[in-house]
């Protein structure tokens, strides 16, 4: 799909 | 990070260390479902093996061996702990975890973002963490008189989720171009989970009464 998310969450 | 992000964090935490006082003050592991804290572990360590290459801050670096740890603790309990492990009640915790993973894993191989292992497996821990508190509800309404402090647990770990709802709508309306389907989706889904918890564990606090939930 689209662009990957931030993974700055935990 | 903004407040809603940190409280939640912080509630996330107190939910853990409520749950290991409970077990460790009282030598008991009555209520608490093993097969809940198992999925949690797989979904912690599905989802922080970016512990292994990627770095954001000492905080969330942190946070991820803390939630690792601490699950892996509490099953150390549940299964290894002399006498804790026999308050188990194997026969009342029976939800088939299988019936959650397995459809987990085969929507994060259809819906994902990319198509690495490490995406792959993180999707899969989102899809999971969404599922993973249903052993737990069930075995709470199968438990007559649910005892306070595993009460507290469920309750701070729904108090969780709605709070990082809130730290979502707070990033659309400040970050322009920020979002996250699947995880804003699952995320949804995980704490209307909560709604008739909520509703029976605020029913019981305001008439003083030891929370039970109806079959």
């Amino acid at each position: 799909p689209d662009d990957a998310p931030p993974k700055d969450e935990l | 990070m903004n407040i809603f992000r940190f409280a939640g964090d912080m509630t996330h935490l107190l939910s853990i260390i409520v749950l290991l006082l409970k077990i460790n003050a009282t030598k008991s592991c009555a209520g608490v479902s093993l097969k809940t804290q198992e999925l949690y572990l797989l979904v912690f360590v599905t989802r922080y093996l970016d512990l292994l290459y990627s770095y954001i801050s000492l905080y969330n670096t942190f946070m991820k061996l803390f939630f690792i740890c601490s699950s892996g603790c509490v099953i150390w309990y549940i299964r290894e702990h002399k006498t804790v492990s026999q308050t188990y009640d194997s026969a009342q915790d029976t939800f088939r975890v299988l019936f959650l993973a397995c459809p987990c894993m085969i929507l994060a191989l259809t819906v994902n973002h990319d198509f690495t292992v490490t995406e792959v497996l993180w999707t899969f821990s989102i899809y999971l963490e969404a599922v993973a508190i249903l052993p737990q509800l069930v075995l709470l309404q199968r438990t007559k008189n649910v005892d306070t402090l595993t009460g507290n647990y469920v309750f701070l770990l729904g108090g969780y989720r709605a709070l990082y709802l809130l730290n979502w709508i707070y990033r659309i309306l400040t970050e322009p171009g920020y979002r996250q389907w699947i995880v804003w989706i699952s995320g949804t889904i995980q704490t209307a989970i909560y709604c008739d918890f909520f509703y029976y564990y605020i029913k019981s606090w305001r008439n003083n009464e030891r929370l039970s939930l109806p079959s």
